[in-house]
């Protein structure tokens, strides 16, 4: 993958993680 | 509850760990690959969790609005995990 797609892909999976953790926290 | 505090709790220790990887210039993939594993297994138990309610007496109490919060707040959450881990796998695998 091109520098410019790893860090495409790095950003989406940041996103993901970023709601999900929003989601987690919502329980506790 | 679906899913226990200690477990959430766990869940975003494993996450933390995630996003320290990424922003190393060389991510250890075996550390990735551990969290990511805590995540999916914790997703299992969603799954578990989800379908057992499925019996006749908790879809009634569902249907009554005793608990339907808490099954749309697994479903979210097992949602969120399919996607997160997903895209965790799509970055691991396009590392150099």
């Amino acid at each position: 993958a091109s520098k410019g797609d790893l860090d495409q892909l790095k950003s989406e999976m940041l996103a993901q993680l970023a709601e999900l953790k929003e989601q987690l926290q919502l329980g506790l | 509850s679906p899913v226990s505090a200690q477990d959430a709790t766990e869940a975003l220790n494993e996450i933390a760990k995630i996003e320290a990887e990424a922003e190393k210039p060389e991510p250890a993939i075996d550390t990735v690959n551990e969290s990511v594993g805590f995540l999916r297994r914790m997703a299992g138990s969603i799954a578990v969790w989800l379908r057992d309610r499925a019996n006749a007496q908790i879809d009634a109490a569902i249907t009554l609005g005793v608990g339907g919060g808490v099954a749309l707040y697994a479903q979210r959450l097992l949602a969120l995990l399919g996607t997160a881990t997903e895209s965790v796998w799509a970055w691991l695998h396009a590392l150099p």
